[in-house]
């Protein structure tokens, strides 16, 4: 464990729970895209069912189940206890253009061809772009809640400290997972245009909007 | 390949 990882995995538990609390506070998920949040559960139940087969560290095993419940209850406050603010005519993304191709790349480009191992490759990229619905759902109605911006920029500021610590990894340990690291570029990547956005906008206490 | 297959990170 080193400081990126730790730090990138406070942020990402940061994210989460920002988005929770805010959906919980507000009484309301409206501007939160629920494919995002459904995809996103489906990336944590299908990379942690390793809770069960391996045993890495009490940290570790805990924030898997952590990741896990919040997902899931910020799914059922969007899709069940809030449904009447779910912004469903906004949020138009269509899941299966990415679930399907994403399973069938984990079919072909795997390190090994197991069930779990084809399930963690799957999750892997899912994550990459689970986020797109949401992105899609900001450029659709040109704007985002100011605490929907920081759960973008907590979860995109993840993704980039994940970059540094295999960075670390690398040259310290000799760690070097290729399917992880290109699938977590590309979502880093994903976020670029939202991070400057938050820095340009939302830093200075603007909300975000897009150009019209 | 060990380390690839424990996947240790989250």
């Amino acid at each position: 464990m080193n400081i990126f990882r730790l730090v990138g995995d406070l942020s990402h538990l940061l994210a989460i729970l920002l988005l929770l609390w805010k959906i919980w506070k507000t009484r309301s998920c409206a501007g939160v895209s629920g494919k995002s949040q459904i995809m996103f559960g489906l990336v944590y139940i299908t990379r942690y069912l390793d809770l069960f087969t391996n045993f890495i560290s009490i940290y570790n095993t805990t924030m898997k189940a952590i990741f896990i419940a919040v997902a899931i209850a910020t799914i059922y406050l969007i899709y069940f206890k809030f449904k009447a603010t779910y912004d469903s005519n906004h949020d138009t993304f269509r899941m299966e253009f990415l679930i399907v191709p994403v399973g069938g790349l984990a079919f072909l480009v795997n390190h090994d061809f197991t069930a779990l191992e084809i399930l963690w490759t799957f999750s892997i990229y899912l994550e990459s772009v689970a986020i797109l619905p949401q992105l899609f759902m900001i450029s659709k109605t040109g704007e985002a809640e100011t605490i929907t911006s920081h759960y973008l920029f907590a979860l995109g500021s993840y993704r980039a400290l994940y970059i540094v610590n295999w960075v670390y990894r690398y040259y310290f340990e000799g760690f070097f997972d290729l399917i992880a690291i290109v699938a977590g570029c590309v979502q880093t990547i994903l976020y670029c245009d939202f991070f400057y956005l938050y820095v340009t906008k939302v830093m200075h206490g603007k909300k975000l909007s897009l150009p019209a | 390949a060990d380390l690839i297959e424990s996947h240790d990170e989250l």
